[in-house]
């Protein structure tokens, strides 16, 4: 069946956030998913740090003043961690 | 800092401009550029002298898409520019993503605002959780005409290269916070049942069912209006709010500043001896505006569009002794005088002073 357009908003704010997190957090991409260590999430605890870096309410979750962050032209050098 | 603080061995740097983007003139992009070094150079003892046809420690390229670097641009929007630590090659680079909408004002993306952040990496500074600072990571306009760096990015510039050799050490402006006791305002209005605090570049937006206060540029949401808003009111007859800067005003109709604007302040009916306003607000019931300047006040009727006569008055003469007002507003029937970091509630029925608070009262501290 066709992806009901909730499901396809879900997927596309999750791409969002990956790659958000992946470009500036320094996020691991997750290239064997099966191997997904227990304990939190890290797209969570990422998630938490960029809300504290932006001075949002650190609830580890995509919330729309996290998204609208998110969706703001910047600059492409991570927050975190070294750029060479 | 960066991670390792990484930093030149040398203050005179050398700069070159690779190539250059179709969107702006070339002498415009040169321009842009100098005045972006010119940022960190004015509060630094280094210097960048512009080299041609030879390696420079910071090169300067427009790029696109995967441009070989590891680090693909992502077409307009999003990913504006990146920059290199400080370091041999790549070391110290600047690399503007060249499908970006690049301007020298105010439309799309300012090159000055966006190279000044980038030339902070190729010094070695990492971002900052400032939200006021050039190097925040994510893009705002500022008038070029106005910029004044920091005083955040200015303690991390000097942190790593010393400070200017200037006689007089350059200063910069720092970002209001909410809670802090010392906090005075430009002007104050009510908007839409939200209420604005106007501070030198920011606003500070309270809405009354959010406990947290919402921080901006004014740019960002009226890029038309300058930064140092000295009074505003709102007309809720009319779903206006006025500012006014200087002897000039601006209209704001919904939430776009109106064409036509702004215009001298004489034509509400100012003499020319009124240089600018200090504070205003509208009372609804009456609809009569008021406006405070120095320690008088005139009183100005919505309805005929003309001041009453009889005016100026003396403040203390009908609002008791509140001094000189920063800025003011009603609302649910009450007006908020702040003078400094004091703020009188003053009810206009009873004509009287009826409750003193710091000014910070309205932010949930």
């Amino acid at each position: 069946f066709p992806m009901t357009p909730e499901a396809e908003d879900e997927g596309k704010t999750l791409r969002l956030v990956e790659s958000y997190l992946q470009n500036f957090y320094n996020l691991q991409r997750d290239r064997q998913p099966h191997l997904r260590h227990h304990g939190e999430n890290p797209l969570a605890a990422k998630l938490k740090e960029m809300q504290a870096f932006f001075g949002l309410q650190v609830t580890g979750k995509p919330d729309l003043n996290t998204l609208e962050v998110m969706k703001k032209p910047r600059c492409g050098v991570p927050d975190v961690g070294r750029y060479v | 800092f960066t991670a390792g603080n990484p930093k030149w061995k040398r203050n005179n740097l050398t700069y070159r401009i690779l190539n250059y983007t179709p969107k702006m003139r070339q002498a415009d992009v040169e321009e842009a550029i100098q005045k972006a070094l010119s940022v960190w150079s004015n509060v630094t003892p280094l210097t960048f002298q512009k080299v041609e046809n030879k390696e420079a420690d910071i090169m300067i390229s427009f790029a696109y898409r995967d441009h070989r670097d590891n680090s693909p641009f992502d077409g307009p929007n999003g990913q504006l520019a990146h920059a290199f630590q400080p370091g041999e090659g790549i070391g110290g680079d600047v690399h503007l993503d060249d499908e970006e909408f690049w301007t020298k004002d105010g439309r799309g993306y300012n090159l000055f605002i966006v190279a000044a952040h980038e030339l902070g990496h190729s010094l070695g500074l990492s971002h900052s959780n400032d939200p006021g600072a050039l190097m925040y990571p994510t893009y705002s306009y500022t008038d070029p005409k106005e910029f004044l760096l920091p005083q955040d990015d200015i303690n991390g510039i000097q942190a790593i290269y010393g400070k200017s050799n200037a006689a007089v050490q350059p200063t910069g402006p720092t970002t209001p916070q909410a809670c802090d006791p010392n906090l005075t305002f430009d002007a104050i209005t009510t908007l839409r049942g939200e209420i604005i605090f106007f501070k030198d570049r920011y606003m500070l937006r309270k809405h009354p069912e959010r406990a947290e206060t919402e921080l901006n540029f004014i740019s960002l949401l009226w890029p038309k209006l300058p930064s140092g808003i000295q009074a505003a009111y709102e007309n809720i007859e009319r779903d206006e709010v006025l500012f006014f800067k200087e002897s000039k005003y601006w209209v704001l109709r919904g939430y776009d500043i109106a064409p036509g604007y702004p215009k001298p302040i004489y034509h509400l009916g100012f003499p020319k001896t009124v240089k600018r306003v200090n504070a205003a607000y509208s009372d609804e019931t009456t609809g009569k505006t008021y406006f405070f300047i120095a320690d008088r006040y005139w009183r100005y009727d919505e309805n005929k569009k003309s001041m009453d006569h009889g005016y100026p008055k003396k403040i203390a003469s009908n609002f008791g002794k509140i001094g000189r007002v920063d800025a003011v507003f009603q609302k649910d029937g009450y007006v908020y005088f702040f003078h400094g970091t004091t703020q009188f509630q003053f009810d206009p029925r009873a004509k009287r002073i009826v409750k003193k608070t710091r000014s910070i009262s309205w932010f949930n501290c």
